[in-house]
């Protein structure tokens, strides 16, 4: 089963 | 700001190469033009857009200007945009609306629309548009479009894998598995069926359909597309305007749990 990683895992949040 | 399009289609295709995957959007206006940035409510898409000075037939921004509106309703006034016509985007000093002005001397016609522009907070990503890759592919826009159009039919997974041998998008769907094999390629009559590909290591990727399905929305910005991957990290999809700028669209990967 596959789940979907978000954005904020990779990039900091200004 | 003042700054005009000599064919106001042009502002029309960029809005709406991203209007369905973001709500809303701040326009950052400053004497090097337009940037934006907007991520989609599930934070798994992040779409950024620049408009550099050189796609306007005039650009004028005396001092650094944000500019937030909701895309639905731009959108609505930039159905009035078409090919023959020019379109000056006004923002005064103090910004309260955007007024588009749309121009076509030929048949002594002009529009008028003032847009209410709303005060968004939202939180910016800090992402490095150098960022290295391990694979950069240069296709055409019109077969990307096609290929996920395609794929995602089968299956909610979209995998994208390259190797030496060239770009594999596949799709493991309950009933039915698709796969579309792409190889270098120069085509010399026609410069935008090129194929080709730069890599480091080998990259093997799984996005959700649905977001692919957004990000060719944007394929009338260009006939092609970039596509940058690393192992493990978000891709890159971007758009390149003939007059410099364009859209992009980060998307994080899925992985297997």
């Amino acid at each position: 089963k596959s789940k979907q990683r978000k954005l904020t895992d990779f990039f900091p949040v200004d | 700001l003042e700054a005009k399009f000599d064919d106001s289609t042009i502002f029309k295709k960029i809005i709406d190469s991203f209007k369905d995957s973001v709500t809303q959007i701040n326009f950052v206006c400053s004497e090097s033009g337009i940037e934006a940035q907007a991520i989609d409510d599930s934070r798994v898409l992040l779409v950024t857009v620049s408009i550099p000075p050189s796609c306007f037939e005039s650009y004028r921004c005396d001092r650094p200007t944000t500019i937030g509106v909701y895309l639905a309703s731009l959108a609505k006034l930039l159905k009035s945009a078409n090919t023959n016509s020019s379109l000056t985007l006004y923002v005064a000093d103090k910004p309260d609306e955007l007024l588009l002005l749309f121009e076509e001397p030929k048949n002594q016609k002009s529009m008028e629309y003032k847009l209410k522009l709303v005060d968004i907070t939202a939180d910016m990503l800090e992402v490095d548009s150098d960022m290295k890759s391990d694979v950069t592919v240069e296709m055409s826009s019109v077969e990307f479009t096609k290929t996920v159009r395609d794929l995602t039919q089968l299956s909610d997974s979209f995998t994208v894998s390259v190797t030496k041998d060239g770009i594999v998008f596949s799709v493991q769907g309950d009933t039915a598995q698709g796969k579309v094999l792409l190889q270098p390629r120069e085509d010399l009559a026609d410069e935008s069926n090129n194929l080709s590909i730069s890599m480091s290591k080998t990259i093997d990727l799984s996005f959700a359909s649905k977001y692919l399905l957004d990000i060719i929305k944007a394929a009338s910005i260009s006939n092609k597309i970039f596509l940058k991957f690393s192992d493990d990290t978000p891709a890159l999809f971007e758009f390149k305007m003939e007059k410099g700028g364009g859209v992009g669209f980060y998307l994080a990967p899925k992985y297997d749990d």
